[in-house]
């Protein structure tokens, strides 16, 4: 098992701190509509560096905090954590448990941290370059998008160059 | 850089034929580079032959097919470089209860190697998995997390 | 009821002739995956005059004409009927039943049939005018397009104009 | 025809607002002329408030909150003009069951003014209807109908 669990705190509508623990094999996420299913998707590609807000259901980077409801007020900054497990030496790094953090304020810049060390986008990336995780054709797969494999245009068909390079 | 796409792109392809195969029990698939000269920047066709009908086009097949072809894609480049987890949101909307049959049990083939995290409506799918997230709005709007036992039995441990 | 049957004779996956017959109220179509379901809906749009083969899953009209199997040969040409009731006067003729019928042939254009004479497609599309049949926002949603509903481009918002025309 | 189309506008938006309501079970919804000047080339956005959240542009909805919303829509444009028959494909794909139950509760009542073909893989879709109609293909690439009576009773009659 790699992913040992994910936490958001105040991404989209997880406005309370929610921590999810992740077995091996199979987990199946239920629940009915509009209850934060793809939610926890977009959580995982976010913390992962997703730059794109159209690619996160967004219209900027801020509409990721947790806007409010009619009960309860907007807050003003968002967490999402990975936490990893690196025995197998996955990940270019010594410790044996690997810790990705990314936040957000409002009005502000992204801000990553590794085991709670600061960090760039750019350091996560390196983290997870040559894992196969996230960026990987289709290891992240949003709804409605399982037609878009089908495009035959080149640019869509990243999937192929990723895997090559 | 040609030579390892081409690599890749020859694997991927008889991948997809396999898988194509099992899913649909039967009949084959084609990848086509639609610029066999221009490798790199080639789009990529798509053909494919249901059991007993004629290899056409996938843009002449119906939703559930196209679904099914999507999958074996996904399932034919993961086998070249399997990700470590990989997350899928309701990839089986359109399929019918055979072919969610077809899928889930695909899946339970590459259960071993990654973790796998299925957001799904259908109860099929989702009593083959081997472990519940369930996620509800007890508040309005305020997501959170409660864990189901399977075989029907919900403890509603909420996870905060 | 206005709609009394469908008959299918070439079309797509309706190798042999198959007549559809509508009750009122709510009819539900079903069956496995691939069987033939969108066919029947492809087939009314076709009968009622659509144009475009984008509209119906084709890339040329006769693509519509049945293209054969391992076990059976391809049909060189395709008919759809429309079996209409008009004892409401809803259509602007005499009779009190109605036939609309579209054939191709291999390599030819469409032919047009109002109760078995020869008609063109200005003669169905004035038949329909101001019926609220198929043109009508809406009143034939396609698989998969519900979501297009929601664009808010002028061009797509079709149904506003058509309502107010 | 700007005086047509602004009542047509008017009633479609009345109706959506209502259709909403009742979908949803409350919460509000509304549609918004981009350019109000320039009513014949405007676009149209959409809004949405499912009861308890906050109103927003539908782009931040889930996929089963937009095809709700788009089937408030279908619904609202459909009373101000009822096409004397509807051909619906698979439109409650997105749908949990509890939102299924909404769909079919509100067709129930155009049901007595048009004929409705819905094509469905639900079953609880399927089992609102007042007559099914069994697409097979017992011949690989050959369509074939059977007529199925409700109550799971099938007797395969086959209309050739
Ligand atoms: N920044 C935010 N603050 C509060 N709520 C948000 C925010 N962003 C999105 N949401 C809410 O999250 C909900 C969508 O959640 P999500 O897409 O995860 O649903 P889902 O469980 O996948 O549902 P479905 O089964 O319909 O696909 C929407 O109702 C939306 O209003
Ligand atoms: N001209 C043709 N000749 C023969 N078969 C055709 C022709 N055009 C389409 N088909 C076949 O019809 C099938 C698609 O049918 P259709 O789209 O109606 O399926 P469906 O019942 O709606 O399935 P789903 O539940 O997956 O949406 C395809 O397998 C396709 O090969
Ligand atoms: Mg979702
Ligand atoms: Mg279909």
């Amino acid at each position: 098992m790699i992913l040992k669990s994910i936490e958001l705190f105040g991404f989209k509508s997880f406005a309370d701190r929610t921590k999810i623990e992740i077995r091996d094999g199979i987990s199946a996420i239920i629940g009915p509509n509009g209850c934060g299913k793809s939610n926890i998707l977009d959580a995982i590609k976010w913390v992962l560096g997703e730059q794109s807000t159209r690619n996160l259901r967004a219209e900027k980077m801020e509409d990721v905090i947790f806007a409010g409801t009619e009960q309860r007020k907007a807050l003003n900054v968002a967490e999402v954590s990975l936490m990893l497990c690196n025995d197998d030496n996955l990940f270019p790094v010594e410790m044996s448990e690997i810790q990705v953090k990314r936040r957000i304020y409002r009005n502000a810049e992204s801000e990553y941290f590794i085991n709670n060390a600061p960090a760039k986008l750019k350091d996560v990336r390196e983290l997870f370059f040559d894992t196969g995780i996230g960026k990987t054709a289709y290891s992240i797969m949003e709804q409605g998008k399982i037609d878009a494999i089908l495009s035959n245009k080149p640019e869509d068909r990243r999937f192929i160059f990723e895997e090559a390079a | 850089s040609t030579r390892r796409f081409e690599e890749t792109y020859a694997q991927v392809k008889k991948n997809f034929h396999s898988s194509f195969r099992v899913l649909f029990g039967g009949g084959r698939a084609e990848l086509k580079l639609v610029d066999p000269d221009s490798v790199l920047e080639s789009g990529i066709d798509i053909l494919a032959q249901p059991p007993g009908k004629k290899l056409e086009h996938i843009s002449l097949l119906s939703g559930g097919e196209r679904s099914l072809v999507a999958i074996a894609l996904l399932f034919a480049v993961y086998r070249v470089k399997p990700s470590p987890f990989c997350v899928l949101d309701e990839i089986d909307a359109a399929l019918d209860d055979k072919n969610i049959g077809q899928f889930i049990g695909m899946l339970a083939e590459f259960a071993d190697k990654s973790q796998f995290l299925i957001i799904s409506h259908n109860k099929k799918t989702v009593t083959s998995a081997t472990s519940l997230l369930g996620v509800t709005m007890e508040e309005s709007g305020v997501s959170k997390l409660v864990t189901i036992k399977l075989k029907n039995q919900e403890d509603a441990k909420v996870h905060a």
